[in-house]
């Protein structure tokens, strides 16, 4: 454990609270996709597992693992019941099937091991570096996004690029390398570079989130 | 052993 994993698994989790007092303040799930919700489900899901075989492993890590999967599913149980009335089917329209067929072949083609856990572990890891692509897609055809919805995504996308200087201290201190998630990691980070520099230069400036 | 070590991330 060091200090960039741990930030990096912080911002995940405020990340989370984020979006769920964003919805609570605004009464609203206006500008979060559902798609990439659903998505984070099947990544925690598919890579969490190992919950009920190594839950005396670490009981950071297995709580972590339990308000990942359980925060995601109440957000959507939010956004289908309590907030439905701001779900834009018009908007939210990114073809998931593809990315999930993406992630699949790469899980077959890359994992370490052929079990089921060790495919379905693969699967969540390239998923996940994509699971943002319904959200990204919807921002940018909304072309604007509120304040505290540029602060979820954020805290999220810093989260992946928190972990990059996590695997570099692991592999030159520890002798640790993990191509699969370190080479999804940067795909990860590359696809938010966009968002990371709008906000950077407009939200942290005081603006508002404004695709040019 | 290599491929269980790399899950203890989140």
């Amino acid at each position: 454990m060091n200090l960039f994993r741990i930030l990096g698994d912080l911002s995940h989790l405020v990340s989370i609270f984020i979006l769920l007092q964003k919805m609570r303040s605004t009464r609203s799930c206006a500008g979060i996709s559902l798609r990439t919700q659903i998505l984070y489900l099947m990544v925690y899901c598919t890579r969490y597992l190992d919950i009920f075989w190594t839950f005396n492993a670490s009981l950071y890590n297995s709580s972590m693992k339990l308000v990942f999967i359980l925060s995601t599913a109440y957000t959507i149980y939010l956004m289908r019941t309590v907030y439905k009335t701001a779900l834009d089917p018009q908007i939210d329209t990114f073809a998931t099937y593809y990315l999930v067929g993406g992630a699949g072949l790469l899980a077959v083609l890359f994992p370490y091991k052929y079990t089921v856990y060790e495919v379905l572990w693969s699967f969540s890891i390239w998923l996940e570096s994509v699971a943002i692509l319904p959200q990204l897609f919807m921002l940018q055809r909304t072309g604007e996004a509120e304040t505290i919805t540029t602060h979820y995504l954020f805290a999220l996308g810093a989260y992946r690029a928190l972990y990059i200087p996590n695997w570099l201290y692991r592999w030159f201190l520890e002798g640790h390398f993990d191509p699969i998630a370190t080479v999804a990691g940067i795909i990860q980070t590359l696809l938010y570079s966009d968002f990371f520099y709008i906000y950077y230069t407009k939200v942290l400036k005081g603006k508002k989130f404004e695709l040019p | 052993k290599k491929a269980e070590k790399a899950h203890d991330e989140l």
